[in-house]
């Protein structure tokens, strides 16, 4: 349902958006599939204010501490951490590869800018996801229209100056079209 | 519309306070 779940409590700051925070592992001895993938995914909540962000996100684990291959993801309310979904399904995604021991800082540096609304694209935003895997880590973004170039490009330096890039950071910017084609992801 | 916007500053102040702990 696109509808929202929860609201601000009484004198809390309201976000722009609802949010859902969602967890999934991988589990890389089966192969990748659309089915696995909704199987492996766990909704762990949602939030509606800058209180019920902080109180959920100070319950949750530091991303650089898991272990094993897994993912956090955070979508706005209503679109699911999927390619398939319908706001999703046009769009495309920045990926950031991060050595190891970068992931929790940076990762809370983009949430915090897409809650805050920082990105200034409109509806653009859908999501964002920190990958944790063994050599490095990636985070992504995910917006609604990869076509957008006006959106993408915003997208892309305002992720550089809110994350402090330097210069030398390679990002990438992928369509979840070209993601389903090659089944792949990191 | 308007847009309810938050700079990090404030959304770290925000942690600390009583209501999000």
């Amino acid at each position: 349902s696109r509808g929202k779940t929860v609201s601000p409590g009484p004198g809390e700051h309201p976000l722009q958006y609802n949010y859902t925070f969602w967890y999934s592992r991988r589990s890389p001895s089966r192969p990748a599939s659309t089915q696995n993938y909704e199987q492996n995914i766990r909704r762990i909540g949602t939030v509606a204010s800058v209180e019920q962000f902080w109180k959920f996100y100070s319950h949750l684990v530091h991303p650089g501490d898991l272990s094993g291959p897994s993912d956090f993801h955070l979508f706005k309310e209503g679109i699911k951490p999927m390619w398939e979904d319908e706001c999703n399904r046009s769009g495309g995604k920045w990926i950031i590869r991060l050595r190891k021991g970068l992931a929790s800082r940076f990762w809370e540096n983009m949430i915090l800018a897409m809650v805050g609304e920082q990105f200034m694209v409109g509806e653009e935003i859908c999501g964002a996801v920190v990958s944790i895997r063994f050599q490095e880590d990636f985070l992504s973004i995910w917006n609604r229209t990869s076509s957008d170039q006006t959106t993408t490009s915003r997208i892309r330096d305002t992720l550089r100056r809110v994350l402090n890039l330097p210069a030398s950071t390679i990002m990438e910017y992928k369509t979840h079209n070209d993601s389903l084609r090659d089944n792949s992801s990191f | 519309g308007t847009r309810i916007i938050y700079d990090r500053k404030f959304l770290l102040d925000m942690r600390n306070s009583p209501i999000a702990q």
